[in-house]
């Protein structure tokens, strides 16, 4: 039998932890 | 030089409440030390890495992006109630680098570094193709329309003459032409209407500041200024948390130099130098 190898995959969209978000705008 | 034991630090989330507490320390830094010029709120962290230190706390190295709010440095309105310069009024930037000291779960500084420039004017040509850009500050236009605008308002102020302290932002603006400047003032020992000679006046020992916007308008055979004035409750030596009220802006509104002096609207005479807030509009 022919079986597929296990493949990790992540829970969510992985948020970059950096920069953050944009309080106002951006210049 | 790397900070405690070896290379190892830790990278919050920019996000992260901890981050962002460091990020409005070092912001709350920056308006208490910045010389002239304007107010500077959070924008955004850009990147930050926790260092632990020997014996104890921890150090924040983080980068953040701030912008300037339209409140001067020596207005004591807290920068939570200034008002973000927008991108058609020609926005300005900062870049800063600070180092903080964590320790018991309080930061203090231990390093700041700032950058701040204009945005550009092809960004400002977008969002307004007709709205003037920032003029340098040494344009003999714009210190003539301080200048003027200053004489203006001792001429018709009955209290202390005031003094140009820092011109902080003028723009030359086209149609109609004109100059509009902000500058700040300083008080001193003459008074206005009899202070002949500037000269002979020297500044009041314990400082009161006032913000002046202006507009000089440039007429055919003359020129017409419209200025208006907000002076400062005089400022202990450390900054302490203003009395309730004491922030609240007087409405004010612009009358050409030519009408009798205005007063703060629901007072029939100039408010005394003590009172938190004095507009003086003419």
């Amino acid at each position: 039998s022919v079986v597929q190898p296990s493949v990790g995959a992540a829970a969510g969209p992985v948020v970059p932890p950096c920069p953050g978000r944009v309080r106002h705008f951006k210049v | 030089a790397p900070h405690g034991p070896g290379l190892i630090y830790r990278q919050p989330n920019c996000d992260d409440p901890e981050t962002e507490e460091a990020a409005l320390v070092a912001v709350d830094y920056i308006n208490q030390h910045l010389p002239w010029g304007y107010k500077h709120t959070l924008n955004q962290i850009d990147e930050v890495k926790v260092w632990p230190q020997q014996p104890f706390g921890e150090m924040f190295e983080i980068e953040i992006d701030t912008l300037e709010t339209t409140c001067h440095v020596l207005d004591p309105t807290p920068v939570a109630g200034c008002r973000v310069r927008q991108l058609k009024e020609h926005a300005v930037e900062g870049d800063c680098d600070f180092q903080l000291l964590k320790v018991n779960g309080k930061f203090s500084v231990v390093y700041a570094k700032c950058d701040s420039s204009p945005d550009s004017a092809e960004d400002v040509r977008k969002v307004c193709r007709d709205c003037p850009l920032l003029a340098p500050l040494n344009d003999t236009r714009v210190v003539h329309a301080a200048e003027a605008a200053l004489a203006a308002f001792n001429a018709r102020n009955n209290g202390s003459n005031f003094q140009l302290e820092e011109i902080s932002r003028a723009q030359l603006v086209p149609l109609p032409p004109s100059t509009y400047v902000e500058f700040t003032i300083s008080g001193t020992d003459c008074v206005a209407k009899e202070a002949t000679e500037a000269a002979n006046c020297s500044l009041l020992a314990k400082k009161q500041y006032g913000f002046c916007k202006a507009t000089l308008n440039e007429k055919l055979g003359g020129e017409e200024v419209a200025v208006t004035c907000t002076v400062f409750q005089t400022q202990p030596a450390t900054s302490q948390p203003q009395p309730e009220g004491a922030n609240e802006a007087v409405p004010t509104a612009v009358v050409d130099a030519d009408a009798p002096a205005s007063y703060p609207l629901g007072t029939s005479e100039p408010l005394s130098a003590g009172s938190p807030i004095d507009t003086r509009v003419f």
